[in-house]
């Protein structure tokens, strides 16, 4: 990919990233990112999408980006958290 | 709910406002969280009161970043606000990011419709992936003339805490034993072609529309209104008002219902009122009045009763000695009506859905308006 296109893509998947982990409970493991169909973070992204009508893709698409960058509550969307 | 579905024991909560933003006025932003707090207890029997000192059930707080919790806050955007779920120490308190622009209209990030939000979840609310629920977790641009609950939201909370008390709740209060059966709530709704008002009157400058539990606060110049419960203002005063004017000199707005009336000045009433009407000079045989407006050229106050009215003239001190036909001082006003008031040099007249434009100079109707032509359907 081009640097600006690929700068952009890793710019989304860390936002992404981070309201998983601040909204999704999700923990980033020691391990490298894979892009692996049942990694953590795909079904992490898949609960999220789920959760908000989106397109399940697992993947970090254009609905999704738009939606990390909302303003939103600061409490997570998932059950559990104490 | 929370997981193992957290809620207060009681019904009486009270709040603390621990500090102010810098974005609004302290009496704006009280004014918010008592309208917040108002949207929850107007569905429930919980009733809210504000302390000043010491510990209260729901602490609110702005702060930016790091805050003693264990979730900071995260500059401009992305998280605004958050609460927890009820119990003792921090349980059931707000924080509000004060990274944000805090605001009471639809710009910046709005006070009350975020609080409203939050308190839910200070209640033992958890999210909504209903996306037109205020329990929704992302921020949206709302119509402040709508009210902020939806059926979802209404589920949660009546699950949690039963109906509100209120004989004439608006929403159907049955007590939800399966959250689909309820029914949908009945709220007023601008746009309705059928809407009719209970009073109408100008209020420091905006116009002020009352219906059942709830009124309408318009600016002329403003496209959107904001909706408010009659008891979020005035908690001592009946829902259903008849009549209602305001003395702008004075910064004073009298309110009727049935034979009692309040004066009241911004958000309190006066002491010493409710005042039996008949001390206003009305005979007593006239047991209520259907509207009345102030006409601050002419220096009197109108009356009506069914199709007649009194008018007290305030230079001479007097009231007309006897009811006169209402269309003969306004001719194409006929029989009883609603509510009344005056805007510039006219006259509103709502009489059930229709509303008259009247100019008291030329003597006449000079429109035929729909009871919603103030509002943007």
């Amino acid at each position: 990919l081009p640097a600006g296109t690929r700068q952009k893509e890793e710019g989304g998947i860390q936002l992404t990233q981070k309201y998983l982990e601040n909204y999704y409970g999700f923990k980033k493991d020691g391990e490298s990112f894979i892009w692996k169909s049942n990694s953590p973070m795909t079904k992490k992204i898949k609960e999220m999408q789920e959760f908000f009508g989106l397109e399940v893709t697992g993947k970090v698409d254009s609905g999704t980006l738009d939606l990390v960058q909302k303003r939103r509550c600061g409490f997570p969307d998932v059950a559990g958290f104490t | 709910t929370f997981a193992g579905e957290p809620k207060w024991a009681k019904q009486v909560l009270t709040y603390r406002i621990l500090n102010y933003t810098p974005d609004l006025r302290p009496v704006d932003v009280n004014a918010s969280i008592k309208k917040a707090l108002s949207v929850w207890s107007s569905v429930t029997p919980l009733k809210f009161i504000k302390k000043d000192r010491g510990d209260a059930d729901i602490m609110i707080s702005f702060a930016a970043r790091a805050h003693n919790d264990f979730m900071p806050f995260d500059g401009p955007g992305g998280s605004i606000a958050h609460a927890y779920a009820p119990g003792k120490d921090f349980g059931g308190d707000a924080h509000f990011d004060e990274d944000e622009t805090w605001t009471k209209s639809t710009e910046g990030t709005n006070l009350f419709y975020v609080a409203a939000h939050e308190f839910g979840h200070s209640l033992g609310l958890f999210h909504s992936k209903d996306s037109n629920a205020l329990m929704y977790p992302v921020y949206r641009k709302f119509d402040p003339s709508v009210f902020p609950l939806h059926q979802d939201d209404i589920n949660g909370i009546q699950y949690l805490y039963g109906p509100s008390n209120t004989h004439n709740d608006q929403r159907e209060s049955t007590e939800i034993k399966d959250p689909t059966e309820s029914k949908e709530p009945t709220l007023p709704n601008t746009c309705d072609p059928s809407l009719t008002f209970d009073a109408v009157t100008t209020f420091r400058g905006e116009i002020m529309f009352f219906k059942d539990k709830h009124f309408w606060r318009k600016h002329p110049a403003v496209q959107t209104a904001d909706f408010n419960l009659i008891s979020s203002f005035w908690p001592r005063l009946p829902p259903g008002v008849d009549a209602a004017y305001e003395i702008p000199e004075k910064d004073k707005t009298v309110i009727f219902k049935g034979n009692e009336f309040w004066v009241v000045r911004g958000d309190t009433i006066l002491p010493g009122y409710p005042q039996k009407i008949h001390t206003l000079g009305f005979s007593k045989d006239i047991t209520k009045i259907d509207a009345a407006f102030y006409n601050g050229n002419e220096g009197k106050t109108y009356y009506f009763i069914a199709d007649k009215f009194l008018s007290y003239d305030k230079r001479s001190q007097s009231m007309d000695r006897k009811p006169i036909l209402i269309s003969n001082e306004f001719p194409g006003i006929n029989g009883k009506i609603d509510a009344v008031f005056q805007h510039e040099n006219f006259f509103y007249f709502f009489c059930g859905r229709k509303q008259f434009e009247f100019d008291p100079d030329k003597k006449r109707v000079t429109r035929l308006l729909k009871t919603n032509f103030w509002f943007p359907c």
